[in-house]
């Protein structure tokens, strides 16, 4: 369903140019549930964002189903993405000014549009991650661990093919981490991708596949034979 | 070194009120080393927002060395906080146009003002939590544990008494939190106070003394019998 083939990704600050990615190629099928670990720093940020075409890399192939995602432009892509993939930030992203319903929301304005419907799906998906007594409050008024809720229901909106997330639980007590694991784990089951980057030994052990990074490079990338 | 009496914590927004904190009462003494875990929402960062002197308590008191803190006018507070206390926020909370140095030097400016001292003691830090290599980029151009790292270091920049981390190792691997632990550890042996909201057992585990909250009140508060 996603292939990358001797992916490159160089950022240039002038004088300095940081490797990001170095040279990666992997493929995923559709259904794979894969952990990516690796050291701060080793570029799965960076790789997660070219996966959900956030970013586009500097050398090598990406390919998304069968489109080449370099020869697409910007608004194909940003029409791919928002029906395909969907996508928890390591800092959320959320919109300081919308409550956590209209955040869940958001996705939808660009793909669907709006309605009573869509409404009641994003107060289920606000309820389903713990938040159903939170619906009107805006971020600066939740905790960490609740931000963090609120862009995964925002991520499941769109109903993906793909999810990336990015530390989804990094803010979360090991009960609420264990409700999302097990969320997570229903909708790979419903057959949706799940590319997931974590620090966490105990969360890369859901997994059915774990990827390990190193510089810019996939070190490891094995079957979990415990998940 | 500090005291909390009957602590309550009330956010009002208008037709719902948050009780976040209910009636804390804990005592903190020099050199102590604690960490708090509980469950999302449950008041951690609350407690340690009134802790550092960012917010006041709805009712209750807080004690740091002799000085009640609500008796205390904002300037005073002000400059409690920026003499006695080092904070690592839960979203870092760095400023996105300054550079990695820069951002460690902000506490200084309300301080003692900065110099080519100073500048040398921040490019130290920096390079003392993996940063040698980063000092001109932006929080935009780190990864997340990257900008993780610089909030540790500006929270040390004032040689504060009291550390106060919320999630300071969330975003970060095994090897570089391992890395920061020592260094937090380092910090308590030399006699600083060290209280760290985490929801990683592995991390509270370095603790003294763990303290688990549940619905703005302390559950349990004990000695960490194997650190
Ligand atoms: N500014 C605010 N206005 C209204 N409610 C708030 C505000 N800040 C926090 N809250 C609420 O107070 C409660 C405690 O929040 P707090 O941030 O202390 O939790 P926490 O234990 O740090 O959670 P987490 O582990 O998710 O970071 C939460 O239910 C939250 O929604
Ligand atoms: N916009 C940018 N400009 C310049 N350098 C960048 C930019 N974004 C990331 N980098 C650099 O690219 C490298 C990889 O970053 P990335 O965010 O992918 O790491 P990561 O593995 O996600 O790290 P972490 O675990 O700390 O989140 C880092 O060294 C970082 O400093
Ligand atoms: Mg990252
Ligand atoms: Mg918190």
């Amino acid at each position: 369903v996603a292939e990358l083939r001797d992916l490159r990704k160089v950022y240039d600050l002038g004088e300095v140019k940081v490797e990001a990615l170095r040279g990666v190629s992997l493929t995923f099928e559709e259904g794979d549930y894969v952990a990516i670990m690796g050291s701060s720093g080793s570029g799965k940020s960076t790789l997660l964002n070219v996966l959900g075409c956030l970013d586009r890399p500097s050398s090598g192939q990406y390919l998304l189903g069968d489109i080449d995602v370099a020869t697409v432009d910007d608004d194909t892509l940003s029409e791919i993405r928002g029906r395909r993939i969907g996508f928890i930030f390591q800092s959320y992203n959320l919109i300081q000014q919308l409550t956590v319903v209209e955040n869940i929301e958001v996705p939808l304005l660009y793909q669907e549009g709006t309605s009573p419907e869509t409404r009641e799906r994003c107060i289920e998906l606000a309820k389903m991650v713990g938040l159903g007594a939170r619906l009107d409050h805006r971020p600066n008024q939740l905790s960490g661990g609740q931000q963090q809720r609120v862009a995964i229901a925002r991520s499941l909106v769109n109903d993906p093919f793909i999810i990336l997330a990015d530390e989804a639980t990094g803010n979360l007590d090991s009960k609420t981490s264990e409700e999302i694991m097990e969320l997570l784990a229903r909708l790979n089951e419903e057959g949706k991708t799940i590319i997931m980057v974590t620090h966490e030994e105990d969360i890369a052990e859901h997994a059915k596949r774990i990827i390990r990074m190193k510089d810019g490079l996939v070190l490891e990338d094995s079957i979990n034979s415990s998940p």
